[in-house]
């Protein structure tokens, strides 16, 4: 699969500026640190839950610097008014990942 | 629900 990544580059620099300020550790941010930040968007858990089961890729209960901005990507877009897809559409999966 | 019967990995649930 070779489709651009729908996280532009100049969203992937502001993902993951916020990213750093946030303390990860080993390049990997816990769900601790991650849960406020969604939270703050005044989303509901339940859609929050979902952006973050379609962002963890690899289940781990952390994410790195491509699933956060999945996440962020996906938070973005339900502020907007966009639903938050039921599973993760082939373009939003990072090309590090597929 | 989870499979693999460990507790969930997302902070939201």
């Amino acid at each position: 699969v070779d489709l651009p990544w729908v996280v532009k580059p100049e969203e992937k620099i502001k993902f993951d500026s916020i990213f750093d300020s946030l303390g990860p550790v080993g390049g990997m941010l816990t769900g601790d640190k991650v849960k406020p930040v969604l939270l703050n968007s005044k989303l509901t858990v339940d859609i929050l839950g979902r952006v973050w089961e379609l962002s963890d890729l690899d289940r781990d209960g952390m994410l790195d610097k491509d699933e956060f901005s999945v996440a962020m990507y996906l938070v973005y877009r339900a502020l907007e008014g966009e639903p938050v897809p039921m599973s993760l559409p082939p373009p939003l999966v990072p090309p590090s990942k597929r | 629900q989870y499979p693999g019967g460990g507790s969930s990995t997302n902070p939201f649930l």
